[in-house]
Protein backbone atom coordinates (compact mmCIF):
# COMPACT_ATOMS: atom_id res chain seq x y z
CA UNK A 1 0.00 0.00 0.00
CA UNK A 2 2.93 2.20 0.62
CA UNK A 3 4.03 1.53 -2.65
CA UNK A 4 1.04 2.41 -4.30
CA UNK A 5 0.63 5.32 -2.55
CA UNK A 6 4.37 6.63 -3.78
CA UNK A 7 4.02 5.47 -7.22
CA UNK A 8 0.48 7.47 -7.38
CA UNK A 9 2.36 10.39 -5.32
CA UNK A 10 5.40 10.37 -7.97
CA UNK A 11 3.57 9.84 -10.95
CA UNK A 12 1.08 12.73 -9.85
CA UNK A 13 4.10 14.52 -10.05
CA UNK A 14 5.82 13.67 -12.88
CA UNK A 15 2.45 14.70 -14.88
CA UNK A 16 2.31 17.61 -13.30
CA UNK A 17 5.73 18.41 -14.34
CA UNK A 18 5.10 17.39 -17.61
CA UNK A 19 2.52 19.49 -17.97
CA UNK A 20 4.65 22.70 -16.58
CA UNK A 21 7.24 22.11 -18.89
CA UNK A 22 4.80 21.79 -21.59
CA UNK A 23 3.27 25.04 -21.37
CA UNK A 24 6.67 27.05 -20.76
CA UNK A 25 7.78 24.93 -24.03
CA UNK A 26 4.50 26.04 -26.16
CA UNK A 27 4.67 29.78 -24.25
CA UNK A 28 8.45 30.18 -25.70
CA UNK A 29 7.68 28.78 -29.49
CA UNK A 30 4.58 31.42 -29.05
CA UNK A 31 6.39 34.21 -27.97
CA UNK A 32 10.16 34.72 -29.38
CA UNK A 33 11.09 37.34 -26.69
CA UNK A 34 10.56 34.86 -24.36
CA UNK A 35 13.44 33.53 -22.93
CA UNK B 1 54.27 11.21 9.47
CA UNK B 2 54.71 9.25 7.20
CA UNK B 3 51.80 6.30 6.40
CA UNK B 4 52.65 2.70 6.84
CA UNK B 5 51.75 1.52 3.35
CA UNK B 6 52.38 -2.25 4.58
CA UNK B 7 52.13 -4.24 7.81
CA UNK B 8 53.80 -7.80 7.90
CA UNK B 9 51.73 -9.92 10.04
CA UNK B 10 53.75 -12.85 11.98
CA UNK B 11 51.36 -15.73 9.83
CA UNK B 12 48.09 -15.14 7.63
CA UNK B 13 44.98 -15.19 9.33
CA UNK B 14 42.71 -17.61 7.86
CA UNK B 15 39.98 -17.31 10.15
CA UNK B 16 39.72 -17.22 13.33
CA UNK B 17 40.08 -20.49 15.32
CA UNK B 18 37.67 -22.12 17.28
CA UNK B 19 39.65 -21.63 20.63
CA UNK B 20 39.54 -17.78 19.64
CA UNK B 21 35.85 -17.56 19.61
CA UNK B 22 35.14 -18.93 22.55
CA UNK B 23 36.64 -16.37 24.26
CA UNK B 24 36.25 -13.11 25.02
CA UNK B 25 36.91 -10.64 21.73
CA UNK B 26 39.15 -8.42 23.50
CA UNK B 27 41.13 -11.22 24.71
CA UNK B 28 41.75 -12.09 20.91
CA UNK B 29 41.75 -8.55 19.56
CA UNK B 30 43.18 -5.22 20.32
CA UNK B 31 40.53 -2.49 18.89
CA UNK B 32 42.74 0.32 17.86
CA UNK B 33 40.51 3.01 15.93
CA UNK B 34 37.15 4.11 14.94
CA UNK B 35 37.24 3.61 11.36
CA UNK B 36 33.82 5.10 10.36
CA UNK B 37 30.46 3.86 10.24
CA UNK B 38 29.53 1.16 7.70
CA UNK B 39 26.39 -0.04 6.66
CA UNK B 40 24.96 -1.25 9.65
CA UNK B 41 27.06 -0.20 12.71
CA UNK B 42 30.08 1.20 13.26
CA UNK B 43 33.67 -0.46 11.89
CA UNK B 44 36.75 -0.83 14.38
CA UNK B 45 40.41 -1.57 13.08
CA UNK B 46 41.92 -3.95 15.53
CA UNK B 47 45.47 -6.03 16.40
CA UNK B 48 44.57 -9.73 15.85
CA UNK B 49 47.37 -10.41 18.87
CA UNK B 50 48.22 -13.90 17.69
CA UNK B 51 49.16 -12.73 14.23
CA UNK B 52 49.85 -9.38 14.40
CA UNK B 53 47.41 -9.14 10.83
CA UNK B 54 45.30 -5.76 11.46
CA UNK B 55 41.25 -6.38 10.81
CA UNK B 56 38.50 -5.20 10.58
CA UNK B 57 35.52 -5.16 13.03
CA UNK B 58 31.86 -4.26 12.07
CA UNK B 59 29.90 -3.75 15.39
CA UNK B 60 26.20 -4.17 14.94
CA UNK B 61 24.00 -3.53 17.66
CA UNK B 62 21.74 -6.73 17.87
CA UNK B 63 18.77 -4.30 17.70
CA UNK B 64 19.58 -4.14 13.85
CA UNK B 65 18.25 -6.31 11.22
CA UNK B 66 19.59 -9.35 11.90
CA UNK B 67 18.57 -11.46 9.27
CA UNK B 68 20.20 -9.00 6.44
CA UNK B 69 23.47 -9.46 8.73
CA UNK B 70 23.23 -13.29 9.19
CA UNK B 71 22.33 -12.93 5.07
CA UNK B 72 25.72 -10.56 4.78
CA UNK B 73 27.77 -12.96 7.28
CA UNK B 74 26.66 -15.95 4.93
CA UNK B 75 28.04 -14.80 1.50
CA UNK B 76 31.00 -13.55 2.71
CA UNK B 77 32.12 -17.13 4.31
CA UNK B 78 31.03 -18.62 1.43
CA UNK B 79 33.36 -16.66 -0.56
CA UNK B 80 37.50 -17.63 -1.38
CA UNK B 81 38.67 -15.05 -3.02
CA UNK B 82 41.37 -12.26 -3.23
CA UNK B 83 38.83 -10.04 -4.52
CA UNK B 84 36.12 -10.57 -2.13
CA UNK B 85 36.38 -9.22 1.79
CA UNK B 86 37.14 -12.00 4.20
CA UNK B 87 35.27 -12.46 6.61
CA UNK B 88 37.13 -13.83 9.82
CA UNK B 89 34.53 -14.89 12.49
CA UNK B 90 32.23 -13.10 14.91
CA UNK B 91 31.33 -12.48 18.38
CA UNK B 92 28.19 -11.72 20.55
CA UNK B 93 29.57 -9.17 23.04
CA UNK B 94 26.93 -7.08 25.47
CA UNK B 95 24.32 -6.28 23.12
CA UNK B 96 26.44 -6.16 19.79
CA UNK B 97 27.93 -8.61 17.18
CA UNK B 98 31.17 -8.13 16.46
CA UNK B 99 31.91 -9.41 12.68
CA UNK B 100 35.93 -9.97 12.21
CA UNK B 101 36.67 -9.32 8.67
CA UNK B 102 39.61 -8.59 6.26
CA UNK B 103 41.09 -4.99 6.65
CA UNK B 104 41.47 -2.74 3.84
CA UNK B 105 43.52 -0.30 4.83
CA UNK B 106 43.08 2.40 1.49
CA UNK B 107 39.32 2.68 2.16
CA UNK B 108 36.64 2.62 -0.16
CA UNK B 109 37.11 4.21 -3.84
CA UNK B 110 34.71 6.89 -2.73
CA UNK B 111 36.54 7.48 0.53
CA UNK B 112 39.56 8.13 -1.90
CA UNK B 113 37.67 10.21 -4.09
CA UNK B 114 36.43 12.10 -1.20
CA UNK B 115 39.09 12.73 0.90
CA UNK B 116 41.62 13.96 -1.94
CA UNK B 117 38.72 15.91 -3.58
CA UNK B 118 39.69 14.70 -6.97
CA UNK B 119 38.21 11.86 -8.81
CA UNK B 120 40.22 8.94 -10.45
CA UNK B 121 42.33 8.87 -13.90
CA UNK B 122 41.31 6.45 -16.71
CA UNK B 123 44.26 4.44 -15.67
CA UNK B 124 43.38 4.03 -11.97
CA UNK B 125 39.89 3.44 -13.13
CA UNK B 126 41.11 0.62 -15.46
CA UNK B 127 43.24 -0.76 -12.66
CA UNK B 128 40.29 -0.97 -9.70
CA UNK B 129 37.47 -2.25 -12.52
CA UNK B 130 39.86 -4.99 -13.34
CA UNK B 131 39.98 -6.26 -10.45
CA UNK B 132 36.31 -5.31 -9.31
CA UNK B 133 35.45 -7.24 -12.50
CA UNK B 134 37.47 -10.76 -11.10
CA UNK B 135 35.62 -9.94 -7.78
CA UNK B 136 32.22 -10.43 -10.07
CA UNK B 137 33.04 -12.87 -12.17
CA UNK B 138 33.51 -15.07 -8.76
CA UNK B 139 30.42 -14.04 -7.42
CA UNK B 140 28.83 -14.87 -10.40
CA UNK B 141 30.31 -17.91 -10.78
CA UNK B 142 28.88 -18.47 -7.34
CA UNK B 143 25.29 -17.59 -8.59
CA UNK B 144 25.39 -14.80 -6.48
CA UNK B 145 24.57 -11.21 -7.46
CA UNK B 146 26.10 -8.58 -5.08
CA UNK B 147 22.96 -5.92 -6.11
CA UNK B 148 24.62 -2.77 -4.53
CA UNK B 149 27.95 -2.19 -6.43
CA UNK B 150 29.00 1.65 -6.44
CA UNK B 151 32.67 3.23 -5.72
CA UNK B 152 31.72 3.26 -2.22
CA UNK B 153 31.32 -0.66 -2.22
CA UNK B 154 35.06 -1.46 -3.37
CA UNK B 155 37.86 -1.27 -1.25
CA UNK B 156 41.12 -1.26 -1.79
CA UNK B 157 43.77 -2.72 0.31
CA UNK B 158 47.59 -0.76 0.80
CA UNK B 159 48.72 -2.95 -2.00
CA UNK B 160 46.06 -1.43 -4.47
CA UNK B 161 43.77 -4.63 -4.58
CA UNK B 162 40.08 -3.89 -4.94
CA UNK B 163 37.93 -6.15 -3.14
CA UNK B 164 34.25 -6.36 -3.07
CA UNK B 165 32.47 -5.41 0.50
CA UNK B 166 29.30 -4.80 2.07
CA UNK B 167 27.18 -8.02 0.69
CA UNK B 168 24.08 -6.62 3.22
CA UNK B 169 21.63 -7.15 0.27
CA UNK B 170 23.48 -9.59 -1.58
CA UNK B 171 21.11 -12.41 -3.03
CA UNK B 172 21.72 -16.09 -3.81
CA UNK B 173 20.50 -17.46 -7.31
CA UNK B 174 19.06 -21.22 -7.73
CA UNK B 175 18.19 -23.36 -10.03
CA UNK B 176 14.43 -23.20 -9.40
CA UNK B 177 14.69 -18.80 -9.41
CA UNK B 178 16.72 -17.63 -12.00
CA UNK B 179 15.55 -14.30 -12.44
CA UNK B 180 14.77 -12.87 -8.80
CA UNK B 181 12.29 -9.84 -8.91
CA UNK B 182 13.02 -8.18 -5.63
CA UNK B 183 13.81 -4.32 -6.05
CA UNK B 184 17.15 -3.92 -3.99
CA UNK B 185 19.95 -1.64 -4.54
CA UNK B 186 21.18 2.32 -4.83
CA UNK B 187 18.90 4.12 -6.72
CA UNK B 188 21.20 6.03 -9.39
CA UNK B 189 22.95 2.67 -9.68
CA UNK B 190 20.57 0.38 -10.10
CA UNK B 191 19.57 -1.31 -13.15
CA UNK B 192 16.43 -1.03 -15.37
CA UNK B 193 15.41 -4.06 -15.24
CA UNK B 194 15.63 -4.40 -11.38
CA UNK B 195 13.83 -0.94 -11.84
CA UNK B 196 10.87 -2.35 -13.55
CA UNK B 197 10.53 -5.42 -11.10
CA UNK B 198 10.81 -7.94 -14.35
CA UNK B 199 12.83 -9.89 -12.63
CA UNK B 200 16.86 -10.01 -12.84
CA UNK B 201 20.39 -11.78 -13.03
CA UNK B 202 24.37 -11.08 -12.69
CA UNK B 203 24.11 -8.51 -15.32
CA UNK B 204 22.44 -6.59 -12.83
CA UNK B 205 25.49 -5.91 -11.37
CA UNK B 206 27.60 -5.17 -14.70
CA UNK B 207 25.18 -2.13 -14.87
CA UNK B 208 26.21 -0.91 -11.49
CA UNK B 209 29.71 -1.30 -12.80
CA UNK B 210 29.19 1.19 -15.43
CA UNK B 211 27.60 3.30 -13.48
CA UNK B 212 30.18 3.36 -11.45
CA UNK B 213 32.83 3.84 -13.77
CA UNK B 214 31.13 6.89 -14.54
CA UNK B 215 31.16 7.87 -10.53
CA UNK B 216 34.99 7.60 -10.36
CA UNK B 217 35.42 9.70 -13.84
CA UNK B 218 33.01 12.03 -12.95
CA UNK B 219 32.71 11.93 -8.96
CA UNK B 220 29.18 11.46 -9.06
CA UNK B 221 26.71 8.87 -10.80
CA UNK B 222 24.59 9.98 -13.70
CA UNK B 223 21.23 11.39 -12.37
CA UNK B 224 22.45 12.30 -8.83
CA UNK B 225 21.14 15.83 -8.81
CA UNK B 226 17.90 14.88 -9.47
CA UNK B 227 15.14 13.66 -7.54
CA UNK B 228 16.22 10.07 -6.60
CA UNK B 229 12.14 8.95 -7.31
CA UNK B 230 11.83 10.75 -10.58
CA UNK B 231 15.63 9.26 -11.21
CA UNK B 232 13.60 5.67 -10.63
CA UNK B 233 11.13 6.65 -13.99
CA UNK B 234 13.92 7.97 -15.95
CA UNK B 235 16.45 5.15 -15.85
CA UNK B 236 14.14 2.44 -17.72
CA UNK B 237 12.85 4.81 -19.98
CA UNK B 238 15.57 7.13 -20.80
CA UNK B 239 18.71 5.62 -23.44
CA UNK B 240 21.45 4.55 -21.30
CA UNK B 241 23.51 7.45 -19.97
CA UNK B 242 26.89 8.61 -20.82
CA UNK B 243 29.87 10.32 -19.89
CA UNK B 244 29.18 14.25 -19.44
CA UNK B 245 31.60 14.79 -22.01
CA UNK B 246 32.62 11.65 -23.77
CA UNK B 247 35.39 13.35 -25.57
CA UNK B 248 37.64 13.97 -22.38
CA UNK B 249 38.25 10.03 -22.64
CA UNK B 250 39.56 7.34 -24.52
CA UNK B 251 37.28 5.24 -27.17
CA UNK B 252 37.78 2.27 -25.44
CA UNK B 253 36.96 3.44 -21.79
CA UNK B 254 34.09 4.85 -23.43
CA UNK B 255 33.42 1.31 -25.27
CA UNK B 256 33.77 -0.53 -21.85
CA UNK B 257 31.08 1.87 -20.39
CA UNK B 258 29.01 1.23 -23.38
CA UNK B 259 29.21 -2.13 -22.79
CA UNK B 260 28.10 -2.46 -19.30
CA UNK B 261 25.14 0.08 -19.79
CA UNK B 262 23.03 -1.94 -22.12
CA UNK B 263 18.92 -1.28 -21.51
CA UNK B 264 18.43 -5.16 -22.25
CA UNK B 265 20.38 -7.39 -19.74
CA UNK B 266 20.43 -10.46 -22.72
CA UNK B 267 22.48 -8.19 -24.93
CA UNK B 268 24.69 -6.68 -21.76
CA UNK B 269 28.02 -8.12 -21.30
CA UNK B 270 29.00 -10.77 -18.73
CA UNK B 271 32.23 -10.17 -16.32
CA UNK B 272 33.83 -12.56 -17.81
CA UNK B 273 33.48 -11.20 -21.24
CA UNK B 274 34.32 -7.59 -20.14
CA UNK B 275 37.19 -8.98 -18.74
CA UNK B 276 38.54 -9.49 -22.01
CA UNK B 277 37.85 -5.60 -23.04
CA UNK B 278 41.01 -3.51 -24.84
CA UNK B 279 40.24 -1.47 -21.60
CA UNK B 280 40.71 -4.05 -19.16
CA UNK B 281 43.15 -5.89 -20.80
CA UNK B 282 45.39 -2.28 -21.03
CA UNK B 283 45.07 -1.87 -17.26
CA UNK B 284 48.28 -1.46 -15.50
CA UNK B 285 48.87 -3.31 -12.24
CA UNK B 286 47.85 -2.71 -9.01
CA UNK B 287 50.95 -0.83 -7.73
CA UNK B 288 49.75 1.80 -9.57
CA UNK B 289 46.76 2.77 -7.60
CA UNK B 290 49.43 2.97 -4.50
CA UNK B 291 50.35 6.16 -4.97
CA UNK B 292 46.89 7.28 -4.85
CA UNK B 293 45.86 5.46 -1.61
CA UNK B 294 49.13 6.93 0.28
CA UNK B 295 48.17 10.19 -0.78
CA UNK B 296 44.93 9.40 0.94
CA UNK B 297 45.78 8.15 3.79
CA UNK B 298 48.50 10.82 4.54
CA UNK B 299 45.78 13.50 3.95
CA UNK B 300 43.50 11.19 6.38
CA UNK B 301 45.76 11.49 8.94
CA UNK B 302 47.25 14.90 8.44
CA UNK B 303 43.33 16.20 9.13
CA UNK B 304 43.43 14.07 12.47
CA UNK B 305 46.59 15.46 13.73
CA UNK B 306 44.69 19.10 12.80
CA UNK B 307 41.85 18.08 14.72
CA UNK B 308 43.57 16.76 17.40
CA UNK B 309 46.23 19.68 17.74
CA UNK B 310 43.05 21.92 17.37
CA UNK B 311 41.19 19.62 19.98
CA UNK B 312 43.98 20.07 22.45
CA UNK B 313 44.16 24.02 21.48
CA UNK B 314 41.15 24.61 22.49
CA UNK B 315 41.35 22.82 25.68
CA UNK B 316 44.84 24.35 26.85
CA UNK B 317 43.47 27.80 25.52
CA UNK B 318 39.73 27.18 26.68
CA UNK B 319 39.07 29.24 22.83
CA UNK B 320 36.04 28.20 21.41
CA UNK B 321 36.93 30.22 18.39
CA UNK B 322 39.68 27.55 17.41
CA UNK B 323 36.61 25.46 16.82
CA UNK B 324 35.41 26.92 14.12
CA UNK B 325 38.15 26.23 11.95
CA UNK B 326 36.76 24.24 9.56
CA UNK B 327 38.90 21.11 8.58
CA UNK B 328 36.05 20.17 6.07
CA UNK B 329 37.57 23.28 3.24
CA UNK B 330 40.75 22.07 3.22
CA UNK B 331 41.35 20.74 -0.44
CA UNK B 332 44.81 19.19 -1.66
CA UNK B 333 45.69 20.52 -5.43
CA UNK B 334 48.80 19.13 -6.22
CA UNK B 335 50.20 19.93 -9.32
CA UNK B 336 48.92 16.56 -11.44
CA UNK B 337 45.57 17.96 -10.79
CA UNK B 338 45.39 18.66 -14.56
CA UNK B 339 42.65 17.64 -16.29
CA UNK B 340 40.70 15.40 -13.42
CA UNK B 341 37.60 16.77 -12.45
CA UNK B 342 36.95 17.76 -8.70
CA UNK B 343 34.58 15.69 -7.21
CA UNK B 344 33.75 18.25 -4.00
CA UNK B 345 32.92 21.00 -6.53
CA UNK B 346 31.10 19.20 -8.86
CA UNK B 347 28.64 17.32 -6.53
CA UNK B 348 28.68 20.20 -4.50
CA UNK B 349 27.16 22.49 -7.23
CA UNK B 350 24.45 19.68 -7.99
CA UNK B 351 23.37 19.48 -4.52
CA UNK B 352 22.41 23.50 -4.08
CA UNK B 353 23.57 26.78 -5.86
CA UNK B 354 26.39 27.38 -2.91
CA UNK B 355 29.79 25.82 -2.55
CA UNK B 356 29.25 23.60 0.27
CA UNK B 357 31.78 22.13 2.55
CA UNK B 358 33.86 19.36 1.75
CA UNK B 359 33.11 17.12 4.80
CA UNK B 360 29.05 18.00 3.75
CA UNK B 361 29.16 16.83 0.30
CA UNK B 362 30.60 13.50 1.93
CA UNK B 363 27.53 12.88 4.34
CA UNK B 364 25.97 13.72 1.26
CA UNK B 365 27.40 11.72 -0.78
CA UNK B 366 26.81 8.96 2.01
CA UNK B 367 23.17 9.33 2.39
CA UNK B 368 22.56 8.68 -1.51
CA UNK B 369 22.18 5.11 0.31
CA UNK B 370 20.59 1.82 -0.74
CA UNK B 371 17.57 1.69 -1.01
CA UNK B 372 14.85 -1.57 -0.54
CA UNK B 373 11.48 -1.96 -1.91
CA UNK B 374 10.16 -5.28 -1.25
CA UNK B 375 11.97 -7.35 1.17
CA UNK B 376 13.07 -11.18 -0.22
CA UNK B 377 10.79 -13.43 0.20
CA UNK B 378 11.97 -15.10 2.86
CA UNK B 379 11.23 -12.28 4.70
CA UNK B 380 7.38 -11.41 4.25
CA UNK B 381 6.89 -9.44 7.28
CA UNK B 382 8.79 -6.35 5.48
CA UNK B 383 7.18 -6.44 2.02
CA UNK B 384 6.09 -3.56 0.83
CA UNK B 385 8.52 -1.35 2.69
CA UNK B 386 11.44 0.48 1.97
CA UNK B 387 14.02 0.25 4.77
CA UNK B 388 16.99 1.91 5.88
CA UNK B 389 19.96 -0.56 5.65
CA UNK B 390 21.55 1.40 9.07
CA UNK B 391 20.02 1.17 12.09
CA UNK B 392 17.13 -0.16 10.78
CA UNK B 393 15.42 -0.53 14.07
CA UNK B 394 16.14 2.70 15.60
CA UNK B 395 15.89 4.86 12.33
CA UNK B 396 14.14 2.75 9.84
CA UNK B 397 13.61 5.93 7.63
CA UNK B 398 14.36 5.31 4.25
CA UNK B 399 18.01 6.76 3.20
CA UNK B 400 16.76 8.44 0.39
CA UNK B 401 14.52 10.39 2.55
CA UNK B 402 17.98 10.85 4.34
CA UNK B 403 19.47 12.65 1.17
CA UNK B 404 16.53 15.11 0.90
CA UNK B 405 16.36 16.16 4.31
CA UNK B 406 20.03 16.57 4.18
CA UNK B 407 19.10 18.82 0.92
CA UNK B 408 16.74 20.15 2.62
CA UNK B 409 19.40 21.57 5.35
CA UNK B 410 21.55 22.76 2.71
CA UNK B 411 19.08 24.57 1.18
CA UNK B 412 18.33 26.71 4.19
CA UNK B 413 21.91 26.90 4.84
CA UNK B 414 21.67 28.46 1.15
CA UNK B 415 19.56 31.17 2.56
CA UNK B 416 16.17 29.21 2.31
CA UNK B 417 15.62 30.45 -1.38
CA UNK B 418 13.92 26.81 -2.32
CA UNK B 419 11.98 27.50 0.97
CA UNK B 420 10.11 30.85 -0.87
CA UNK B 421 8.86 28.49 -3.97
CA UNK B 422 7.21 25.96 -1.15
CA UNK B 423 4.28 27.42 -0.59
CA UNK B 424 1.13 26.21 0.88
CA UNK B 425 -0.90 27.35 -2.12
CA UNK B 426 1.24 25.46 -4.80
CA UNK B 427 -0.78 22.52 -4.17
CA UNK B 428 -0.87 20.13 -7.12
CA UNK B 429 -4.08 20.89 -9.11
CA UNK B 430 -6.53 18.39 -9.09
CA UNK B 431 -6.14 15.14 -10.78
CA UNK B 432 -7.48 16.15 -14.85
CA UNK B 433 -7.37 19.55 -14.41
CA UNK B 434 -4.13 20.70 -15.72
CA UNK B 435 -5.79 23.12 -17.66
CA UNK B 436 -5.41 25.29 -15.34
CA UNK B 437 -1.36 25.18 -16.27
CA UNK B 438 -2.69 27.43 -18.84
CA UNK B 439 -4.20 30.59 -17.06
CA UNK B 440 -0.82 30.84 -15.20
CA UNK B 441 1.82 33.38 -15.79
CA UNK B 442 5.58 32.40 -17.44
CA UNK B 443 6.81 33.47 -13.67
CA UNK B 444 4.03 31.54 -12.08
CA UNK B 445 5.25 28.05 -13.67
CA UNK B 446 8.57 28.91 -13.39
CA UNK B 447 7.95 29.22 -9.74
CA UNK B 448 5.25 26.06 -9.41
CA UNK B 449 8.40 24.05 -11.31
CA UNK B 450 10.91 25.07 -8.94
CA UNK B 451 8.75 24.29 -6.01
CA UNK B 452 8.14 20.85 -7.50
CA UNK B 453 10.36 18.73 -5.83
CA UNK B 454 10.46 19.83 -2.10
CA UNK B 455 6.63 19.64 -2.45
CA UNK B 456 6.59 16.20 -3.49
CA UNK B 457 9.38 15.32 -0.80
CA UNK B 458 7.04 16.89 1.96
CA UNK B 459 4.35 14.35 0.10
CA UNK B 460 6.48 11.15 0.54
CA UNK B 461 8.03 12.07 3.91
CA UNK B 462 4.08 12.61 5.05
CA UNK B 463 3.12 8.97 4.07
CA UNK B 464 6.29 7.59 4.97
CA UNK B 465 5.24 9.10 8.46
CA UNK B 466 1.91 7.55 8.23
CA UNK B 467 3.17 3.90 7.46
CA UNK B 468 5.80 4.13 10.10
CA UNK B 469 3.11 5.02 12.80
CA UNK B 470 1.46 1.69 11.86
CA UNK B 471 4.15 -0.13 11.51
CA UNK B 472 5.97 0.72 14.49
CA UNK B 473 4.05 -1.45 16.62
CA UNK B 474 5.28 -4.52 14.47
CA UNK B 475 8.34 -3.59 14.55
CA UNK B 476 8.91 -3.56 18.18
CA UNK B 477 7.80 -6.89 18.43
CA UNK B 478 9.82 -8.45 15.90
CA UNK B 479 12.46 -6.36 17.66
CA UNK B 480 11.73 -7.92 20.85
CA UNK B 481 11.81 -11.43 19.87
CA UNK B 482 15.00 -11.12 18.17
CA UNK B 483 16.51 -9.90 21.08
CA UNK B 484 15.38 -13.45 22.99
CA UNK B 485 17.19 -15.11 19.75
CA UNK B 486 20.69 -13.44 20.44
CA UNK B 487 22.42 -16.56 20.72
CA UNK B 488 21.50 -17.95 17.23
Amino acid sequence: LFMKELEHIVKSYEVYRQALLSELEARSQRQPWYT
Amino acid sequence: EKVQMRHHPRRQLKKLSEDSLTKQPEEVLDVLEKLGEGSYGCVFKANHKETGEIVAIKQVPVESDLQEIIKEISIMQQCNSPHVVRYYGSYFKNSDLWIVMEYCGGGSVSDIIRIRNKTLTEEEIATVIHSTLKGLEYLHFMRKIHRDIKAGNILLNTEGQAKLADFGVAGQLTDTMAKRNTVIGTPFWMAPEVIQEIGYNCVADIWSLGITAIEMAEGKPPYADIHPMRAIFMIPTNPPPTFRNPDQWSPDFVDFVKKCLVKNPENRATATQLLLHPFIKSAKPNSILRALIQDAMEIKLKRQEEADQREQDAEDENNSDEDEVDQGTMVRAGADDCGTVRAAGSLASSFSGTMIEHEDTGTMQSQLGTMVINSDDEDEEEAGTMKRRDDTMQQPKPSFLEYFEQKEVNNHNDGGRRGENNAENRKLPAEGDLEVVGTWSVEELRVRLASLDPQMEQEIEEIHQRYQAKRQPILDAIAAKKRLQQNF
